[in-house]
């Protein structure tokens, strides 16, 4: 083998050129052919007949390399893999040092949660899903203030001015790109309010000078294309679901209380032309509780699951993606509370994985079949003609009929983060 | 993960305790109590109206 490496001549022929530019063609079909097979846009998207519909948009992320390279990964397979490995099954003795050393490495204080037993926690998925003893997080008694729904860290918080939301310095994303667009019903025109009573013209004049109200001052947000309130399910797609659980009476009868004390107008109308949208970012570290609870009495009207792709939204990664959130697997919350409008946006991370609502039973997400769910409802919106909206949406009309949503208490626990 | 909120309140005159403000409860807006980069627990009070 020595002797033929050295000893055998070697002679070098140029590539003909038609064979050179025959080769790139084909590299370049190929990676269009990838490309419209994994739904990311391309310029010619659906076919001049209308007959095939056109790929999912998926906006690939702009940033630097270390985002590009991570746009590229698998990041749904590997949350999933790594929510199976979080799955298997601890040794007995090896529980009790591998949880304190997760403790020690994350800052988790043991003395908080409810079963102290480490033994009792059969793999790391049950003890990052780990409950807290009743009394470790008292709420804040004052009537008036909205609570922290999470143990976290307060990255971002303030004012939204003309329908952007600000991420990490300077980065921001639009209110319509993280809570979703009016779906095709809604934009029909359903001027049925939260109330259950028709919308009357004299609040169709009241919502005009609020808009006015709100160009002038610079706070353009446009609530009732965001969400209409209607009061019967109206599921956006066909594959929206009326994820109805019975709430519970006690909770109906306190939150209807705490409602009652605003003034019984449709929450897209404001009670004065002063109001504003409000909005505060919570990041969870590893190491902190990940069950999340109401911030105030609010009803819940309905919820919007955006699959989208999943990336770690630590304060780095925030602060070099930007529209992160809006890339992210979100379920996004919407309702009403005292005040006006309210909105709960939990987003998902790689390393953690799926978020449960305790009172949606149908909603899974980081799955595959919810994947093959939003394939499937963008087909068939394209099919009807629809815009797709990007999201997958139910109602929980049925849930409290007086309420027209899922009441919640404050401090109630909602549901949480868990791994896989 | 995260979790954002988004919600409507009555705008005020005082938007932040940091400033050092106080009206003696007159201010009848939104009024944050928290500040970036804070540790918040569940149930602790982000803000009241």
């Amino acid at each position: 083998l020595k002797s033929a490496w050295r000893d055998t001549k070697i002679e070098w022929y140029p590539i003909p050129i038609g064979l050179g530019i025959g080769f790139l063609g084909l590299l370049q079909f190929y990676r269009s052919q990838r490309a419209e097979k994994d739904g990311w846009e391309t310029a010619e998207s659906g076919d001049v007949d209308g007959d095939r519909p056109p790929p999912r948009k998926r906006v690939r992320p702009s940033g630097p390399w270390q985002v590009q390279v991570m746009s590229t990964l698998p990041l749904k397979a590997i949350s999933r893999l790594w929510g199976r490995f979080n799955e298997l099954i601890l040794p007995y003795w090896f529980r009790v040092p591998g949880f304190k050393l997760y403790s020690w490495i994350f800052g988790v204080n043991l003395d908080e949660i409810a079963e102290p037993d480490l033994h009792a926690y059969p793999n790391l998925a049950a003890f990052f899903y780990r409950k807290l003893k009743p009394d470790v997080r008292p709420i804040d008694p004052d009537p008036c203030a909205i609570v922290s729904p999470a143990d976290g860290r307060i990255l971002q918080f303030g004012i939204i001015e003309k329908g952007e939301v600000e991420q990490v310095k300077g980065m921001t994303y639009s209110l319509e790109a993280l809570l979703g667009q009016a779906s095709p019903s809604q934009a029909a025109g359903d001027d049925t309010s939260s109330q259950g009573r028709k919308a009357s013209p004299k609040d169709s004049a009241d919502m005009a000078m609020h808009e006015e109200f709100a160009r002038v001052n610079g706070i353009s947000y446009t609530l009732p294309t965001l969400i209409s309130g209607e009061a019967k399910a109206s599921p956006a797609i066909e594959f929206s679901m009326d994820a109805s659980t019975a709430s519970k009476p006690s909770s109906e009868a306190k939150v209807k209380a705490d409602l009652a004390l605003g003034d019984g107008r449709p929450w897209y109308l404001p009670k004065t032309s002063s109001n504003a949208l409000y909005y505060v970012v919570i990041y969870l570290a590893p190491g902190d509780y990940h069950r999340f609870h109401s911030p105030n009495s609010w009803v819940v009207e309905s919820r919007r699951h955006f699959a989208g792709e999943l990336y770690s939204v630590s304060p780095y990664l925030q602060r070099m993606l930007p529209g992160l959130f809006t890339l992210n697997e979100r379920v996004v919350l919407l309702g009403r509370w005292r005040w006006g409008f309210f909105t709960f946006i939990p987003v998902g991370a790689t390393n953690v994985g799926s978020i449960k609502i305790n009172f949606d039973a149908e909603l899974r997400t980081n799955s595959l079949t919810t994947d093959t769910a939003a394939d499937r409802a963008a087909a068939l919106a394209t099919k009807k003609g629809q815009p797709y909206t990007g999201f997958t949406e139910a109602t929980y009309f049925n849930s409290s009929k007086a309420l027209g949503g899922h009441p919640l208490e404050r401090g109630e626990e909602m549901g949480g983060f868990q791994l896989g | 993960s995260s979790i954002v909120l988004v919600f409507e309140a009555p705008m005020g005159t005082r938007r932040n305790f940091d400033a050092g403000w106080d009206d003696g409860g007159r201010n009848n807006g939104w009024t944050w109590c928290i500040g970036n980069g804070q540790h918040v627990k569940v149930g602790q009070k982000l803000g009241r109206v």
